[in-house]
């Protein structure tokens, strides 16, 4: 554990706590994706199959694997039916199965041993870097998001990129690389860039998130 | 046979 990877972690916490204040508050998942939502539930179902196979890494390892299971699909509920009526269908038709097709072959092709639970560990590291499209979809459909909203998707881009100091440390104290990780992470951080440049230069100044017309 | 690293991150 280093500084990076504990701040990154505790900025994927944070994450969440954002988003679930926000649908609790405003009672309402408007601007949120379903499917952005559903992809991090099959994230962390494919990849935290070893909690099911008894490799042991830390207490904080499992507690943390058990938080982002729980709360991953307790967002779904929330949306799909607690506050069933605040979301819209019709804004968030980004189509998955271009997300899940890819990073599944992607998976087979690249892993670390072709055994069931290394070919979904892969798959949930690729299907991870791109799961936030849908989300940044409505963003780009709508043009605007709450401040709340950019909030969180600030808090998962900052997780994303606290990851790569985190490498770099890594491989200097412990000389270890995980190729498939850091390729795929690198991408997923990229991925953040142009939402970073309206955040910081607009909301981060008191603005209303607005994409230039 | 090749290591496979031990995922210890999230």
């Amino acid at each position: 554990m280093n500084i990076f990877r504990l701040f990154g972690d505790l900025a994927h916490l944070a994450s969440i706590f954002i988003l679930l204040h926000k649908v609790q508050t405003s009672r309402s998942c408007r601007g949120i994706s379903f499917k952005t939502q559903a992809l991090y539930v099959a994230v962390f179902m494919t990849r935290y199959l070893d909690l099911f196979l008894g490799t042991w890494v830390s207490f904080y390892n499992t507690l943390m694997k058990l938080f982002f299971i729980g709360s991953s699909c307790y967002i779904l509920y929330l949306i799909r039916f607690q506050f069933r009526t605040t979301y819209d269908p019709n804004l968030d038709t980004f189509r998955v199965e271009y997300l899940l097709v890819p990073s599944f072959i992607l998976g087979l092709i690249f892993n670390y041993e072709f055994t069931l639970t290394e070919v979904m560990w892969s798959f949930s590291i690729f299907l991870e870097a791109v799961a936030i499209f849908p989300q940044l979809f409505i963003l780009q459909r709508t043009g605007e998001a709450e401040a709340i909203t950019t909030h969180y998707i600030a808090a998962l881009g900052i997780y994303r990129g606290l990851y790569i100091p985190n490498w770099i440390y890594r491989y200097y104290s412990e000389g270890s690389v995980d190729p498939i990780a850091v390729v795929a992470g690198i991408v997923q951080t990229g991925l953040y860039a142009d939402f970073f440049y309206v955040y910081f230069t607009k909301v981060l100044q008191g603005q209303r998130f607005e994409l230039p017309a | 046979k090749e290591q496979v690293p031990l995922h210890d991150e999230l």
